[in-house]
């Protein structure tokens, strides 16, 4: 563990618990894409197979079940208690154009043929796209909530700040995951223009609105 | 190559 891999988990957790307590504070999921929340539920069942049969510390277990736990609450609040405010009109991306070629990629590109390998491989491709419905919908309201920004900007900083540990790991424990760096790379290069935005408006107290 | 670690990061 390093600074920059726990300090990038934190901000993960803390963006899906502000994500969570916006939609409960606010009783709205006004602005947030489920198609997104649905993808990364998908994520981290996926990844976090082996959370009964692979112990690897009380910290990554208990962030596993954690992120699992958060991700199933806010797919419950949106899809089902306050279905209501869910703005199924701008949440239009089509999921399938996402998690058909990931899946087939998963299948092609792998360290290792088996099921739990394919499964990560799929959940890691996953992940780097799974934003994209959050973002598209974000383009066609043309703004953001603030907090909704926050979430984003702790989002895409989790993973940016994974591509730091894995340069650490490179260097002083020789570690390195080709196709967990790759998505990381992709993942983090769809934050860009967000990140952008979010340090010229709301950082300045505006909110973030996309130039229509 | 990859060496195939642990898979310890969540």
């Amino acid at each position: 563990m390093n600074i920059f891999r726990l300090v990038g988990d934190l901000s993960h957790l803390l963006a899906i618990l502000l994500l969570l307590w916006k939609i409960w504070k606010t009783r709205s999921c006004a602005g947030v894409s489920g198609k997104s929340q649905i993808m990364f539920g998908l994520v981290y069942i996926t990844r976090y197979l082996d959370l009964f049969t692979n112990f690897i510390s009380i910290y990554n277990t208990t962030m596993k079940a954690i992120f699992i736990a958060v991700a199933i609450a806010t797919i419950y609040l949106i899809y089902f208690k306050f279905k209501a405010t869910y703005d199924s009109n701008h949440d239009t991306f089509r999921m399938e154009f996402l998690i058909v070629p990931v899946g087939g990629l998963a299948f092609l590109v792998n360290h290792d043929f088996t099921a739990l390998e394919i499964l990560w491989t799929f959940s890691i491709y996953l992940e780097s796209v799974a934003i994209l419905p959050q973002l598209f919908m974000i383009s066609k309201t043309g703004e953001a909530e603030t907090i909704t920004s926050h979430y984003l900007f702790a989002l895409g900083s989790y993973r940016a700040l994974y591509i730091v540990n894995w340069v650490y790991r490179y260097y002083f424990e020789g570690f390195f995951d080709l196709i967990a760096i790759v998505a990381g790379c992709v993942q983090t290069i769809l934050y860009c223009d967000f990140f952008y935005l979010y340090v010229t408006k709301v950082m300045h107290g505006k909110k973030l609105s996309l130039p229509a | 190559s990859k060496i195939q670690m642990e898979k310890d990061e969540l």
